[in-house]
Formats: C-alpha cells, sequence, structure tokens
C-alpha cells in the first residue's frame, strides 16, 4: 500500500464549483 | 439561510445541485464541527441527492450521517498519522 488517499475526503468550499472524489489526485 | 426544496434542487444540474446542497449543509455541519466542516460536507455530498434531500427534511438523519463521517474521517486521520510516524 503507498497511501495515496492522503487528500481524502475532498473538501467542500461554497465558492468553488463540486467535483466530488475527481478533484483528488491518484 | 434560504431553504432548499426538493423543487430548486431538481430544477438544477447535476453538478449544481451537489454545490447547493453543499451550501446548505456547510453551515448546519459548521456549528458543531467547526474545524471538519469542509470535510464532512465533501463526504456527504458523495451521498446520493436523495438520500440528502431526506437527511434535509430530517434533521436525526443528518446528524447520524455527520456522526458517522466524523467517525470515518477521524479514523482516516489517525491511519495516516500512524502511517506518517513509521
Amino acid at each position: 500500500s503507498n497511501g495515496s488517499s492522503i487528500n481524502w475526503p475532498p473538501e467542500f468550499h461554497p465558492g468553488v464549483p463540486w467535483k466530488g472524489l475527481q478533484n483528488i489526485d491518484p | 439561510q434560504e431553504p432548499l426544496t426538493a423543487s430548486m434542487l431538481t430544477s438544477a444540474p447535476p453538478q449544481e445541485q451537489k454545490q447547493m446542497l453543499g451550501k446548505w449543509l456547510l453551515p448546519l455541519i459548521q456549528a458543531m464541527h467547526p474545524a471538519l466542516a469542509g470535510k464532512i460536507t465533501g463526504m456527504l455530498l458523495e451521498i446520493d441527492n436523495s438520500e440528502l434531500l431526506h437527511m434535509l427534511e430530517c434533521p436525526q438523519s443528518l446528524w447520524s450521517k455527520v456522526d458517522e463521517a466524523v467517525a470515518m474521517l477521524q479514523a482516516h486521520q489517525a491511519k495516516e498519522a500512524a502511517q506518517k510516524a513509521v
């Protein structure tokens, strides 16, 4: 395991369009 | 804040729907978990919109999901911290 989930979960910002899990770099 | 209704939500495009739900969820969650609100909102937005709409009408189900999300987030953060420590 390489621990690539470090940026999970995506954070919601009111002014930024929501991209969900797509905004996490693998 | 302006109440969010199912008809408002379903008349918006899918990406906009998540944005609307997020804007509605964030201040509610901030009241309970100020430091984690953005992340918890992000986690809850992975839930199906129809279920989120149900949570909008039933605060009890919202808070139980928030509790679940906080527990998951804390477990995740503890795991990350443990991995970094090694």
